[in-house]
């Protein structure tokens, strides 16, 4: 932890509790395949849960956030060295498959498992 | 879509993730009207053993393929009446092969049994093409595949020989052509059958199972540098270095 690395960086502020509750995690999210403008060829499922992850990749990264060692790096870096290098962004770590029911343009049925579609949890890199 | 044309453009790129392919497929908005009909409702049932009302991927599904294409005959030719025979000819486009995916299995589904006003006709399918193994169905020979369960009218015939054989690898266009033979029940007078709206029926679909080959290359390739490894690190290897 920073504030414990570095002893001029204070560990409990107004804006460490923001920080905290605002971290990088998961949302959750549906979105309609007639929102994307696809409801003319995607047959099923209707509705697609993509996620996304959004918060902040503090000085403090929890543990379970599996972020490597680069961003902590990072992090530190921006906090304590150089403001002008970014913090290291909240992106998406694992994902989940979906299957898609689809009308091709020739008029053919296809059903296909698709990889990589679906938020399941986030990471700061 | 026309707001997708950098999407398009990476999707092109080969280097680039499978996922990419979703808005290659997309189809424009000026395209055939939706699929209806015993075809759509089979691939919707296909679709709810295999996947639940969000999209995930059932543990248990007993599809085993990662990619099924439902294709309709693009034409079809009726042939004059010969006796109690009613012959169809119906062509099947078989789409550029794709190196991502690998065809594992093809199936024709087709009407055994046709109920029209004033005939009752039973039916069956031949391939065009000659000598081509075809079989019946067995789902024992299957492994953990099972087909969804299908209308008492309609029935299932393996032709994954014929089409991997004589079709797959063929290059420039092909097509799979096949017989739709019906023969008025025994018994029953012949009569004057006419074929009109027929043609417009849904009496057969083809069915191509894939499952996708970047595993299978990623594992040779792997494999591949294993090896390479083993063979730098052989006595021999040492000996010549």
């Amino acid at each position: 932890q920073a504030c414990s690395i570095a002893s001029d960086v204070p560990c409990h502020t107004q804006e460490h509790d923001w920080s905290v509750n605002n971290q990088c995690s998961l949302h959750p999210y549906k979105v309609s395949f007639r929102q994307l403008g696809w409801d003319h060829w995607i047959i099923a499922p209707r509705l697609y849960t993509p996620n996304y992850c959004k918060g902040i990749c503090s000085r403090v990264l929890p543990y379970g956030l599996n972020s490597p060692n680069h961003a902590i790096i990072q992090s530190l870096v921006n906090e304590l060295v150089n403001h002008t290098v970014p913090q290291p962004s909240c992106v998406p770590y694992k994902f989940l498959p979906m299957s898609i029911l689809l009308v091709e343009a020739n008029g053919s049925i296809l059903y296909k498992e698709y990889e990589g579609m679906i938020a399941q949890s986030c990471t700061c890199r | 879509k026309a707001g997708w044309p950098s999407i398009t453009l990476l999707a092109d790129d080969l280097s680039l993730p499978l996922n990419l392919d979703l808005a290659k497929e997309a189809p424009g908005k000026g395209m055939k009207p939706r699929p209806q009909g015993y075809p759509l409702r089979y691939m919707l049932k296909l679709y709810q053993r295999s996947a639940d009302l969000h999209g995930h991927p059932r543990e248990n599904r007993t599809i085993g393929a990662k990619m099924v294409r439902l294709v309709k005959p693009s034409a079809n030719a009726v042939r004059p009446l010969r006796g109690p025979w009613h012959v169809q000819t119906l062509d099947f486009p078989l789409a550029s092969n794709q190196e991502a995916y690998e065809l594992i299995r093809a199936t024709v589904v087709y009407r055994h049994q046709l109920h029209l006003v004033h005939y009752h006709l039973s039916c069956h399918v031949e391939p065009w093409v000659p000598k081509c193994l075809t079989k019946p169905f067995s789902s024992s020979e299957m492994g953990s595949f099972k087909p969804p369960p299908m209308s008492k009218a309609w029935t299932e015939m393996d032709i994954t020989h014929c089409v991997q054989q004589r079709l797959w690898n063929r290059k420039g266009r092909r097509v799979l052509r096949l017989r739709f033979m019906c023969e008025q029940q025994k018994g029953s007078e012949v009569l004057e059958f006419q074929w009109h709206g027929m043609a417009s029926l849904d009496v057969a679909f083809l069915l191509l199972y894939f499952n996708d080959t970047n595993k299978s290359i990623q594992a040779k390739l792997t494999q591949g540098q294993e090896e390479l490894t083993d063979r730098e690190s052989s006595p021999l290897m040492r000996s010549a270095r």
